[in-house]
């Protein structure tokens, strides 16, 4: 058992092991939602934290109020200086977080396996994680920064590539009937996966 | 409480879990 005494805090990874089959889409929803506000907060506040190139599910931490932090990698941190200079790029730690939740989508699957996801949830995690087939007018790139004159109702209508937290949060709330409800049904839907696991930990442990 | 069912499919060459396999 990692886990031991009671946590405020449960990473992405002990969800998956502790229940032993992949999140719902809902789910993936609002952790995607909830980690890219963390994450432009944190960018908003200038005081990125240092964030290595490949995440994992064990660095989402999803909090008993709901929020989902993104915690950098212990070993990495002793070597301070040099990783404040290599973190990610924006682009970058959105591609990884489309991967690690396509991966807990996918957890348990076999490899000759895949799981029909709903196409607006693919096409979210084919955009955060890079993946779309290029369709002639795709021209991303890592550290291009076309930000500008982009007109918001637009924008919101057809996203056709992420370049920011901002663009995520914008696809998963054009997910609900009701956009300004994003940040509380997501929130809600976060606290709920805290707290169902949190009881089916606590059984475990008893049981054990 | 119980998580929603899904579907699962054979892999497919162009699906996104090829994509995504291929990144990692």
């Amino acid at each position: 058992g990692e886990a031991e005494g009671p946590r405020d805090a449960l990473s992405l990874e002990d969800i998956l092991r502790l229940y032993n089959q992949p999140i719902n889409e809902e789910q993936a929803w609002a952790v995607c939602f909830q980690c890219c506000g963390f994450l432009s907060t944190e960018d908003a506040r200038g005081r990125r934290a240092p964030r290595p190139r490949a995440l994992s599910a064990a660095q989402i931490r999803l909090w008993r109020d709901g929020a989902v932090t993104l915690a950098p990698t212990g070993e990495s941190l002793h070597d301070a200086g040099k990783l404040e200079y290599s973190r990610s790029t924006e682009t970058e730690v959105i591609e990884s977080l489309g991967i690690i939740i396509y991966k807990a989508l996918d957890y348990g699957l076999k490899e000759n396996e895949e799981r029909e996801l709903s196409p607006p949830l693919e096409k979210l995690i084919d955009l955060m994680a890079n993946t779309v087939e290029a369709d002639g007018s795709n021209d991303e790139g890592y550290e291009a920064a076309n930000e500008g004159m982009e007109d918001e109702d637009d924008e919101k209508r057809k996203i056709s590539a992420i370049r920011s937290y901002r663009d995520v949060m914008k696809l998963c709330a054009a997910h609900l009937p009701t956009e300004s409800e994003a940040p509380n049904h997501y929130q809600a839907v976060c606290r709920a996966l805290f707290a169902e696991t949190m009881e089916l930990y606590t059984f475990l442990t008893k049981i054990k | 409480k119980g998580k929603s069912l899904y579907k699962i499919k054979p892999r497919h060459d162009s699906g996104i879990k090829a994509k995504i396999s291929m990144k990692t």
